[in-house]
């Protein structure tokens, strides 16, 4: 994040950490005790889903708190049109957790936009752990930044008329060099509503990070909440380990089992 | 404005947890 300031650490519960190989490499979001929403260019094919790890209730990357927790990856579900109509289009991606997150103060689920939602004056947050300078520095504290959303049709007019598509939403002040930067994509863009806060923007890509001209653009949540619902609603869960039985104990519940299907029959 | 949906249509995943709410502290 450029041009953002720290974060306390119970301000965004639903923040994620993506690491890759034990380092940070994206942001994503809490939407369920089950899924994180990222960006699907964090999940390039040719990255190993078993050196992925999801961290949770974290605000300084180098200090697990009290309320920090870390997850394996079940499965990444990449939307089919990543990539397809344009070279960073459709950047979504769902990741189920093998174990589900156990909520609080400072970890907690945002909410999805819903398809229809209309957005204008609104104040809308981008988080991340990327870089604060466009020289590349980074900071361990999670950044916090308000974002001015940019008119769809005037971002079509900076970047060009075929690079800003539907699915693609953009935010940033270009004035001040406020703006998300390498490291944050997969983070998330709320907006508080009425004291609720909704999810409208996942950090996908720009043109670098400190040309003024140029805002954030974003994943448009409203666009995939469909897609979104379905995927959480119809992936089963995980399968969970079973507890190790000891040999005593397995001997035990096979008598009573046994004993049970004799007197079944009797 | 903004247009905000009924609370109805908001979308809460968790069955424990209602979603974007965070803890407010008195000051």
């Amino acid at each position: 994040i450029l041009g953002g300031v720290d974060a306390l650490e119970t301000k965004w519960p639903w923040q994620a950490s993506v690491h890759y190989a034990g380092f940070h490499i994206c942001g994503g979001s809490i939407i369920d005790e089950y899924w994180i929403l990222s960006a699907a260019h964090c999940f390039d094919r040719n990255k190993n889903i078993k050196a992925f790890d999801m961290y949770v209730g974290l605000v300084d990357l180098k200090i697990a708190g009290n309320h920090t927790q870390w997850f394996e990856v079940n499965r990444v579900i990449i939307h089919p049109t990543y990539g397809l109509y344009h070279s960073i289009g459709g950047d979504i991606a769902l990741v189920q957790l093998k174990t589900r997150i156990v909520f609080s103060d400072s970890v907690l689920p945002i909410c999805i936009a819903p398809p229809d939602l209309t957005l204008s004056n609104l104040s809308c947050w981008a988080t991340g752990w990327g870089s604060i300078s466009r020289q590349g520095e980074t900071s361990n504290k999670l950044q916090e930044v308000r974002l001015p959303l940019v008119p769809w049709q005037l971002c079509r007019l900076l970047y060009g008329q075929t690079d800003i598509l539907p699915d693609m939403l953009c935010a940033g002040n270009v004035r001040d060099m406020k703006t998300a930067c390498e490291g944050d994509s997969g983070g998330p863009l709320v907006c508080e509503f009425d004291r609720t806060w909704v999810q409208i923007g996942i950090v996908s890509w720009g043109q670098g990070c400190a040309y003024p001209m140029y805002p954030t653009v974003f994943t448009r949540v409203s666009f995939f909440s469909k897609w979104i619902h379905h995927h959480i609603e119809n992936t089963p869960l995980p399968l969970q380990p079973l507890p190790a039985l000891s040999s005593t104990l397995g001997a035990i519940i096979n008598v009573l089992m046994t004993s049970l299907a004799v007197l079944s029959v009797l | 404005t903004a247009h905000r949906h009924p609370a109805s249509e908001e979308v809460a995943f968790s069955r424990d947890v209602a979603c974007g709410q965070r803890h407010v502290q008195g000051k």
